[in-house]
């Protein structure tokens, strides 16, 4: 056996031009989280709770697109999902959109370890999760200011995407610059990758 | 999306994701991380949490497949990383963490960067975005 090793991410695909200060928060978050589950595995927690205890923690931060500050739907809506597996017999638990409860991946541990099922989604999801008594949170909770914006320059982009008249504003956010975008011309599922939250 | 995964003192892996999906998604999108096999997947060998275009990483089953490989075609952890990412995702982007029983720590990505940190127990650490 080779001692316990721990690995965290707060999502891939990052515009190029995402602003220094924005990536010293994204790693300040980071650092923070992995030394919370070094601390876990060196009191000798579960990997499972480990895991748990820090997803819980990055969901809990804005800064990545889980929880709060959740990225949004069309609609302005949250659907949050989550999922979570022990290897120790392969067991796991997952649910989908959620829109009030505060930790996803606990309920996907509630799902995993108090119902029959592997899945739960939608209303299933949100009726288990008050039978079990999680922690539910008001809408405004999850939607931040800056990701109402951020919806707002996709939805922009999404509709002039063609004639590449990128819109300008949101640059202070993580979008890059309108130049840069069209130069750079990284793309995920059909629109500029500087649209996305860092993911 | 957010993930964690883990290798305990006793050898036993797992892991978790979590996300809000992409932004402008349509109502009742699924993506990878809720997903067994596709975002997340841990079992006696490994454990993996994927993020990144969900629609790629569900049809090239991510997390699974870098267990699989390990498990077939008897490759190493960073191996089975890079594996995945080179022949798995077609022209998807995406990225993953993964840790093995044997205390290894792996991560890989073909976008442009990736939000990331590991340690382990003999005290390397690391904090990373780019390649």
């Amino acid at each position: 056996m080779g001692g316990w090793a721990i690995a965290v991410h707060g999502g891939a695909g990052v515009d190029p031009n995402l602003p220094a200060e924005r990536q010293e928060e994204a790693k300040r978050v980071l650092s923070r989280c992995l030394l919370l589950g070094i601390a876990a595995l060196r009191g000798g927690s579960a990997a499972v709770d480990v895991v748990e205890k820090v997803v819980r923690e990055l969901e809990t931060d804005p800064v990545f697109n889980s929880g709060r500050g959740s990225a949004l739907t069309r609609q302005g809506t949250v659907e949050m999902e989550a999922s979570i597996m022990d290897g120790r017999g392969r067991r796991c638990g997952a649910v989908s959109g959620l829109s009030t409860i505060k930790n996803p991946v606990s309920l996907a541990r509630l799902v995993m370890e108090k119902s029959p099922h592997s899945y739960l989604a939608f209303d299933g999801a949100e009726d288990f999760a008050r039978e079990q008594g999680v922690e539910v949170m008001d809408n405004s909770y999850f939607i931040t200011e800056e990701n109402v914006g951020m919806l707002k320059l996709a939805k922009e982009a999404n509709s002039i995407l063609f004639d590449y008249r990128i819109p300008v504003t949101g640059v202070e956010t993580c979008s890059a610059s309108a130049g840069s975008m069209v130069d750079n011309a990284l793309q995920m599922n059909g629109l500029p990758i500087s649209i996305y939250a860092p993911e | 999306t957010v993930g964690c995964v883990v290798v305990d003192g006793n050898g036993w892996c797992a892991a978790a994701t979590s996300t809000g999906g992409l932004m402008n998604k349509m109502m009742g999108r699924i993506g990878d991380s809720p997903l067994i096999g596709s975002g997340t997947y841990a079992c006696d060998f490994c454990a993996v949490s994927c993020t990144g275009e969900g629609e790629a990483i569900i049809r090239s089953t991510l997390a699974r497949d870098v267990a699989a490989v390990m498990e077939y075609k008897g490759l190493g952890l960073q191996e089975a990383v890079d594996y995945v990412i080179k022949n798995r995702l077609d022209e998807g982007q995406a990225g993953l963490i993964a840790v093995s029983r044997n205390g290894e720590v792996a991560h890989g990505f073909n976008t442009t960067g990736m939000f990331r940190a590991c340690a382990t127990e003999d005290g390397f650490m690391d904090v990373g975005i780019w390649e």
